[in-house]
């Protein structure tokens, strides 16, 4: 599978809906100090069901839902999708059903009330489903994909014990 | 299980060798049980050498060299459990010129078989792109992008 | 003591909101007691609102405006008790182009009364020097050091 | 008092004789990664007594005496002298002795015994009275004006008790 764009809208300082594509093998985000770069590589790990990723910038669920400006109305939801391409021949699944298009479109959503939906090609499912169907379609360890600001600083700071964990978690 | 976690560790120090040298143009590193015995219980820690220097544990290293050391750790784990694509955010910001065009290098190379997204504010990093996102926060508080194909 | 204490937080917080106003370009912040009775035993956090938007927690902020923030405080520790000199390594990484140019106009102002020593990659604060010294390695593990003057 | 000049020996990664001079009110310190620009740093520090600058990186004695490399054998002893200038009126004292030069001159080594050896002006004395001089003169709080590599990072991370040390210590 590869990534062909990002759809997002109420996902943090994001409030309007935004389109970001992939056409290329390699993409540069760029940007002054706190534009929301790094609020964009949240969005891909979120879609994709990382709870994990800077949970150290706050624990609350509307950490994810645009949260208003003197200017603009908090939202009530935050959505992001992601589309990507199938590039291999295999049969993809998901809960049991073969999908035959070669587009597939990934959704997530928060609304305030803390319920979260999860959309697979439109179809609604469970967060296991799609995790289940991330990790058939070879996507499943989006978690060593991404290096988040401060991965790096935390890796080295952490204690042998806490190093050991990201390796026994690949194995 | 022991066999699982033994073969995980051997083929990432492998990966973490051969990312490593190419970052930084030679040298020696890799990752340490610190118990033999406990291998399902025990830390690690991680040894590097930059060409020409000494086989030190990776904390006496300096701050660049560090930084390098563990991207080449995460990526040889990327490796090991690859999934067509790799995000990476502002990984290159204390490194020096040399160091970046190393990185580049290896990302490129790595881009035949993985697509890359890159946060930076490194100019030789944007070189290497093409294709660039631009943020901004002309609002406060609200973000935006304008986007530009190279 | 309690009153040398305050007397040192008040002040502190004084010269932190002055000096973050001058490397974000205005804006507001401040550090609180997380425990009003209690301040001889109690921790700090840090409060920052960069232009335009909202007071929050400091580790809700950017990567850059983090170190920025943090960077003020510390200098407006160091204010409280100032020493003639100031040596930093590095603090201006994280910055984009905008900020490393107001960190280096407050450099540039307070070396009327401080002298600065700042190590760096950074090619515009590298401009405000004028003096610099070149370390280099070209024997392996053996630094020297190449002066210039400008 | 104003820095004039930095000579060090056998300290860290500077195995020969190297002297850096600060004529002007801003000095840049460059090059690439690892090339002993934070050991220069920190020699700064550990000629003006910091015990703790970067001490996460290694707890040994030896840490700060050039360790050899496959050409050139490690060295016995390291020593860092500080060159400074006066810029006030006022007299200073060291161990109740004026001192009626324009120039000052600090000096530290360590040898690989163990043994810690103070100068002030060429005139031996324990670190203490080090300490005591650079008080006095405007200069005892060295560790607020040096902000190392990842001070702000460790500031950051740290818990909000540890941070209030800062402003105890300073208060
Ligand atoms: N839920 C939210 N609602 C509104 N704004 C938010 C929300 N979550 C985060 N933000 C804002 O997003 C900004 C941070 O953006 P981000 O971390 O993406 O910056 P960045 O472009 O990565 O900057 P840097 O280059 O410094 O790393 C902060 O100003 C923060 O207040
Ligand atoms: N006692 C010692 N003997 C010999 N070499 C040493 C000693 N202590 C540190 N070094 C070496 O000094 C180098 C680190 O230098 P330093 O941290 O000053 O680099 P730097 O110029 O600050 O790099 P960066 O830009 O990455 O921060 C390391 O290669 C380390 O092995
Ligand atoms: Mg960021
Ligand atoms: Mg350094």
């Amino acid at each position: 599978l590869q990534l062909e764009a990002l759809e997002l809208v109420g996902f943090k300082s994001f409030a309007g809906k935004t389109r970001v594509v992939f056409p290329e093998r390699i993409t540069a985000i760029i940007g002054p100090n706190g534009c929301g770069k790094s609020n964009l590589f949240d969005a891909i790990g979120w879609v994709l069901g990382e709870q994990s990723a800077r949970s150290l910038r706050g624990q609350k669920m509307d950490e994810f839902i645009f949260g208003g400006t003197k200017k603009r109305k908090r939202s009530g939801l935050a959505e992001v999708k992601l589309h990507l391409k199938r590039t291999g021949e295999e049969p993809l699944f998901l809960s049991g059903v073969e999908l035959d298009s070669e587009e597939v479109e990934i959704s997530r959503r928060l609304y305030r009330s803390g319920e979260s939906h999860y959309f697979v090609n439109q179809r609604r499912c469970r967060l296991m489903d799609v995790q289940r169907f991330l990790e058939d379609s070879g996507l499943g360890y989006a978690g060593y994909a991404m290096i988040a600001q401060g991965k790096i600083d935390s890796f080295l700071t952490a204690k042998p014990l806490d190093r050991r964990q990201i390796i026994e978690e690949a194995a | 299980s022991r066999a699982l976690f033994s073969e995980a560790f051997e083929a990432v120090n492998l990966n973490f060798k051969e990312v490593f040298q190419k970052l930084f143009g030679g040298g020696d590193c890799g990752m340490r049980l610190l118990d033999e015995e406990e291998i399902l219980e025990c830390g690690i820690d991680l040894y590097a050498q930059p060409p020409g220097k000494r086989l030190q544990n990776v904390m006496l290293l300096s701050g660049g060299e560090k930084a390098l050391t563990v991207f080449a750790l995460l990526i040889a784990i990327f490796m090991f459990r690859p999934s067509g694509f790799c995000v990476l955010d502002e990984v290159d910001a204390p490194l020096d010129d040399a160091n970046v065009r190393r990185f580049g290098t290896l990302v490129e190379e790595m881009s035949n078989q993985t697509q890359f997204i890159i946060v930076t504010h490194n100019k030789r990093t944007m070189e290497m792109a093409r294709a660039l996102h631009g943020v901004t926060m002309e609002e406060p508080g609200v973000s935006k992008v304008i986007s530009a194909q190279i």
